[in-house]
């Protein structure tokens, strides 16, 4: 239930004198004393009072002027009550009180001012801006409907816009041009009632701001330019060309582009504008020559730099400007011309050689100068002197092309011209030699000896070669000698590569590498590098160690050390085991040392004077020879079991071995070496050690040997690596004193000698050729002696460790020398023993009972060779290879003679021989010998 | 019932009263 509107008032007046505007009855009256109430908004809510009721009659009186802007509508609740009671007798009535609009608010713009813009040029109806204005009275009456109207314009003129009444859009109207009016301001109305007069009117500013557009073309203040100036001379600022724009200053509309359109195809003018001023600065940038043109006559043309708007665009024609420039004549001194001449010659061109003639130039002339004299200026290496009359220029010395100031080939060197008289010019010019480089350089390789890894051996080689392309890389690394069976090298670049070994030992190996350049021009052996020093200096060392390594790693584990075949020490061979693998050599296991005085020192042994010190204890490898490897047992069965055997015959016939390994590794292979045998020897060796690296230290010291191959030049050079810790050497103090000797010999250190109280070491020298100048070994036949010292007889008593070595050359074979007696006193160990030479050793005799002697003799299975030498049976074979060893432990009465043993008293003297790959038809009685 | 009576002003100004009575819707 609801009451429809029912009663309304007008807003702004006083509508008390139409009270009561309504009035309220219940038919209870009739039966029941009521009382009338109102309330809501108007009544007992804000604003408050407006409407008031009387209650007994029930009449609605307003009270107060109303505005329809604030209430529009008064809802009145009525009641009826009981007027004891209070209770309402009736459901409430709602009584709807609509307030009339009157127009009392005018339009109200948005903005106090409306600023918009248009591009000039612009098509008509364009619309500009739209202008916003609203009204509070009451919406869709016409006391709130506005009507918009421009009222004027400035400037003045044709009308340029055009309103739209209702909506309050801005219209272009007419063609602007903002080079006639940058700018309009229009006064708009805006009236209510539609724009009747009886209308609320308003009025708002509308600025209207022309865009520029480039619609105006260019143009130069002058109808032709023109200046002058020097030759030789540069300018930057030598003429201003003023350019005019009627588009907007400052803008790409406005500024002007300058541009040649002849006259300038050398390209030595341009021209620059100056965005303050518009102005074409004419520079010179490149010298002018009066000889070559006097005048340059130029056509410019500017446009702008926006492109024309597309209005005018058609309408622009190109129109030239001529410009002169005048160029002035001055005195030039004398110039090179050009300022640089290439000379190419050979790297072997010789001294005097006339390289050509470089003159100077009268430039006002266009002759050679006549009025100078020439020198040579700049020139680092001194390479040239030069005619003063003629410029003739000659090679003042030998060139190289390898010349640290040789750039890319190229030398380079000024020659300077001077005038002669009171004034003074000089002209410079630049000679560049282009040298043609020839291979006069052998490539070298710069490989530093480093620490080889058990497990994952491997050496870096890198080579050089000051010669360039195409005499340089790619290179060819090549290994000469045994070792080839167990490393290779592997191509890294065309300038290095890695030498890695399969089966890495602790053994000697002496690696010769060779280097051979693009052009195959080798690394000689004979000519060494640099690297190769220390290279060869190691392998000297390495065949000082050989006998000590093998001594340590080979003694039959029947002595006193044997014992101890753990940890740090070298493992002994199993005693009285046969065929059996050796393990490989663990330091500190091997029988210690004994006194082979007493089985070298007698001087009256068959065989001739062995007094002469200098012959003592040298181990002579043969040129190419295998004397030692890292393959150091047999597989033959049951070798080395014969107690006494071979005894004296492997001792006399150490001098003969030598004569008899005149093998390589080449023919190792070529033998048909067990590489099966050898791949499980070396793998075996590798997984123990992987199974013990964590217990062991990574002190061991390896070193590595290797044999030059066949024709490779005698004593080439070794390597010796060091496992260690390159910045702590205590693990040295973990090493045996045998391996730890070997260890310091490695590393360069002094040796310290074993606890002596007697006599100190004898003397350990290496001697080399001076390696800065010339490391090449000695030709076929000479002896390098690499321990030069004449050892000193050994007091009874001491240990003395043989580190002599010589390397004797030359294919012929010595004859073996008969060992001398070896009832020495005093302790002494001979680790190996290669005899080819003179006599080899002489101890004094009168020493320690204990004799060790380790002997490994690696050589084809010629059984001539080696029969007198070895009591072995004839081979069938002759290019099988041999190796045997021995292990000589004879006590104190050993038979005066090593070549002849007595082995009637065999039980003194325990003999290790082994055969390494005995060639298959190898008879196993070698084993046999007596 | 409960009434209400509301004064109009016709065109010339003549005050009349008109009742209005709760309607369904």
């Amino acid at each position: 239930e609801w009451i429809k509107f029912a009663a309304a008032c007008r807003e702004g007046e006083d509508n008390s004198k139409r009270n009561p505007i309504a009035k309220i009855r219940s038919d209870c009256e009739e039966k029941h004393p009521i009382t009338y109430s109102i309330s809501g908004v108007g009544i007992d809510r804000a604003p408050y009072g407006i409407f008031v009721v009387n209650p007994r009659t029930g009449e609605i009186n307003i009270t107060s002027i109303v505005d329809r802007e604030v209430t529009p509508v008064f809802v009145i609740r009525c009641f009826a009550k009981h007027s004891v009671t209070g209770i309402d007798l009736e459901p409430p009535l709602e009584l709807r009180v609509r307030v009339l609009d009157i127009n009392d608010n005018p339009p109200i713009f948005a903005q106090t001012v409306f600023t918009g813009s248009i591009e000039e040029s612009s098509m008509d109806n364009t619309l500009v801006m739209k202008i916003i204005a609203s009204d509070a009275d009451e919406p869709n009456h016409l006391n709130s409907k506005i009507a918009f109207k421009i009222e004027s314009q400035e400037p003045s003129g044709p009308p340029m816009f055009i309103m739209n009444k209702y909506t309050g859009e801005l219209h272009l109207a007419n063609y602007l041009d903002r080079e006639q009016h940058s700018s309009y301001t229009l006064v708009v109305k805006a009236s209510d009632r539609d724009g009747a007069a009886d209308g609320i009117s308003s009025l708002c500013s509308c600025n209207v701001k022309v865009i520029d557009v480039n619609d105006n073309f260019p143009t130069l203040a002058q109808s032709s330019f023109s200046a002058s100036i020097s030759e030789n001379s540069l300018s930057s600022d030598l003429l201003r060309i003023q350019a005019l724009d009627a588009d907007e200053e400052f803008t790409d509309n406005w500024l002007a582009e300058f541009f040649f359109l002849s006259g300038n195809e050398d390209n030595w003018f341009e021209i620059v504008t100056d965005r303050a001023t518009n102005q074409g600065i004419l520079r010179v940038i490149k010298e002018l020559n009066y000889e070559y043109l006097q005048t340059h006559s130029l056509i410019i043309g500017v446009r702008n730099v926006a492109a024309f708007h597309h209005s005018v665009a058609r309408d622009f024609q190109m129109s030239g400007t001529p410009l002169t420039i005048e160029v002035k004549n001055v005195i030039e001194p004398p110039r090179f011309h050009p300022s640089s001449v290439v000379f190419s010659v050979s790297e072997s061109t010789r001294v005097n050689y006339v390289v050509g003639t470089y003159t100077a130039i009268d430039e006002d002339t266009g002759a050679i100068a006549s009025n100078v004299v020439y020198s040579i200026g700049r020139d680092p290496a001194a390479w040239f002197r030069i005619n003063q009359n003629t410029g003739e220029i000659t090679l003042n010395k030998v060139i190289d092309r390898e010349s640290i100031y040789v750039i890319n080939g190229q030398y380079r060197a000024e020659v300077l011209a001077i005038t002669r008289g009171v004034t003074r010019y000089t002209a410079t010019g630049t000679i560049v030699l282009s040298i043609q480089d020839i291979n006069d350089n052998c490539p070298t390789i710069n490989t530093e000896l480093r620490k080889v890894c058990m497990h994952s051996p491997s050496v870096i080689i890198t080579a050089k070669d000051r010669d360039g392309d195409p005499y340089g890389p790619p290179f060819t690394f090549s290994i000469h000698g045994e070792p080839q069976t167990t490393w290779i090298i592997r191509s890294i670049n065309a300038s290095s590569a890695e030498l890695v070994s399969q089966n890495i030992d602790f053994y000697i190996y002496r690696i010769y590498i060779s280097v051979r350049d693009n052009q195959g021009r080798r690394s000689s052996s004979t000519t060494l590098s640099g690297a190769a020093i220390g290279l060869m200096f190691l392998g000297g060392l390495i065949f000082v160690l050989i006998p000590i390594l093998m001594s340590m790693s080979d003694c039959c584990g029947c002595g006193p050390g044997a014992a101890g075949g753990v940890g740090t020490g070298f493992e002994p061979v199993p005693e009285c085991t046969e065929g059996a693998i050796h393990p490989w050599g663990i330091e500190g296991a091997q029988p210690e040392d004994r006194d082979v005085s007493h089985i070298l020192a007698p001087t009256t042994a068959a065989g001739g004077d062995f007094c002469e010190p200098s012959d003592i204890y040298t181990n002579t490898y043969g040129g190419g020879g295998v004397v030692a490897s890292g393959v150091e047992e047999t597989t033959g069965v049951g070798y080395g079991t014969g107690t006494g055997y071979g005894t004296a015959g492997g001792i006399s016939g150490t001098g003969e071995v030598k004569g008899s390994i005149g093998g390589t590794i080449k023919e190792y292979r070529e033998g048909g070496v067990n590489m099966a045998f050898l791949d499980n020897y070396f793998s075996e060796k590798a997984f123990v050690y992987a199974d013990e690296d964590e217990g062991r230290p990574a002190n061991d010291c390896l070193l590595i040997y290797d044999h030059e191959g066949v024709g490779t030049p005698v004593g080439s050079v070794g390597c010796c690596s060091f496992i260690g810790e390159d910045t702590d050497e205590t693990y040295l103090d973990t090493l045996g004193p045998k391996f730890k000797t070997l260890a310091e010999i490695c590393l360069g250190k002094e040796i310290e000698p074993f606890p002596d109280v007697n006599l100190p070491w004898p003397c350990v020298n290496v001697t080399f050729p001076n390696p800065e100048s010339d490391l090449n070994l000695p030709p076929p036949g000479t002896t390098i002696v690499v321990n030069g010292c004449a050892p000193m007889p050994p007091p009874v008593g001491t240990t003395t460790v043989v580190t002599e070595n010589t390397y004797t050359s030359g294919s012929t074979i010595q004859p073996p020398r008969p060992m001398p007696d070896p009832l020495l006193h005093g302790n002494m160990t001979v680790t190996e023993t290669y005899t080819s030479g003179s006599p080899s050793l002489c101890v004094d005799p009168l020493r320690a009972s204990n004799v060790v002697v380790t002997e490994r003799v690696v050589g084809p299975a010629s059984a001539s060779d080696l029969r007198g030498m070895l009591d072995i049976p004839d081979l069938a074979d002759g290019s099988n290879v041999i190796v045997t060893e021995r292990v000589i432990a004879p006590n104190s009465r050993l038979p005066t003679s090593l070549s002849i043993p007595d082995l009637v008293d065999g039980s003194n003297v325990v003999v290790t021989e082994r055969v390494f790959r005995p060639a298959s038809g190898m008879p196993g009685s070698l084993i046999n010998i007596p | 019932g409960f009434h209400v009576k509301v004064k109009e002003w016709d065109e010339n100004g003549m005050a009349r009263w008109k009742t209005f009575r709760r309607q369904k819707r």
